[in-house]
């Protein structure tokens, strides 16, 4: 299984 | 000082019922524009973005912006104490840490009311910025989740592949493949039945049977679901809540090694 990409890579931290 | 009522508590405990699977705590924040909650799942590949508008409240004020952090089993079990057809009206003072749940049962001759004690978290926000997707499927938020829970048997993961002929959920593992297609189909009389798809380009993207899994937990607070895709996006799963706001789940799609 391919690992999942934590959603930290996608949006900014603000 | 902030107050909010609403008439349909059943709605907030579905909201609760929703999230509680991916968040064990969250902070609401609150200003005079409504209710916002945006956190990510404990493994951070998730994120949960809520948002009830003030108007959508049979009365809201808040004075002052508030954040209210919030351990969900905890306020699980404040709501477990409401009636289905009760009211509640959540109040808090300004830099208070606790916040107070009253109900009140529709002929008016129950009320209760509970207290609950704040949390500080250290949460962050993160930005999402505007995304032009390739492709957006709305279609029964039931059909969804029994797609999703069907095909959640053959493997860990499902393809959500859209073409302009419809759209097709995969799964495949040690016991075989599953496959569900799904056609275009507009139902004017039963607009909450019709499966439409909005597409700019074809689009196919694999995402965790696990997470998918429980964003359908937020299936009860709306008849349709609305999925946005774009290649290297996450998915955007959406629930809109009638006349109060909207649920939004989002993942990243698993990458191709």
């Amino acid at each position: 299984e391919n690992p999942q990409q934590p959603i930290v890579n996608y949006f900014k931290n603000l | 000082m902030f107050e909010a009522r609403l008439v349909n508590s059943s709605t907030f405990r579905k909201v609760l019922d929703a999230i509680k699977d991916l968040l064990n705590e969250a902070s609401f924040d609150c200003s005079e524009n409504g209710i916002q909650l945006q956190a990510m799942d404990s493994s951070h590949v998730s994120l949960v973005s809520l948002n009830l508008k003030s108007d959508g409240f049979d009365k809201f004020r808040c004075d002052r912006n508030l954040t209210m952090g919030m351990n969900l089993t905890s306020l699980g079990k404040v709501f477990k104490c409401s009636g289905a057809d009760d009211t509640v009206t959540m109040k808090a003072q300004d830099y208070a840490d606790t916040v107070t749940f009253m109900f009140e049962s529709k002929k008016q001759d129950k009320i209760s009311d509970y207290e609950m004690k704040l949390m500080n978290l250290d949460q962050e926000h993160l930005g999402i910025p505007d995304t032009e997707f390739s492709c957006i499927i709305k279609m029964p938020s039931i059909e969804f989740a029994r797609i999703i829970r069907d095909l959640s048997q053959f493997g860990e993961s499902i393809v959500i592949s859209c073409t302009k002929e419809g759209v097709k959920f995969s799964a495949q593992g040690d016991i075989g493949t599953g496959n569900v297609k799904l056609a275009q189909t507009h139902n004017f009389d039963k607009e909450e039945e019709s499966v439409t798809i909005d597409l700019q380009e074809p689009v196919a993207l694999t995402f965790a049977c696990q997470y998918l899994n429980s964003f359908t937990k937020a299936t009860p607070l709306s008849n349709q679901v609305k999925l946005s895709m774009c290649e290297n996006v996450p998915l955007v799963v959406e629930y809109q809540i009638p006349e109060l706001g909207h649920l939004r789940f989002y993942l990243a799609p698993k990458i191709e090694e």
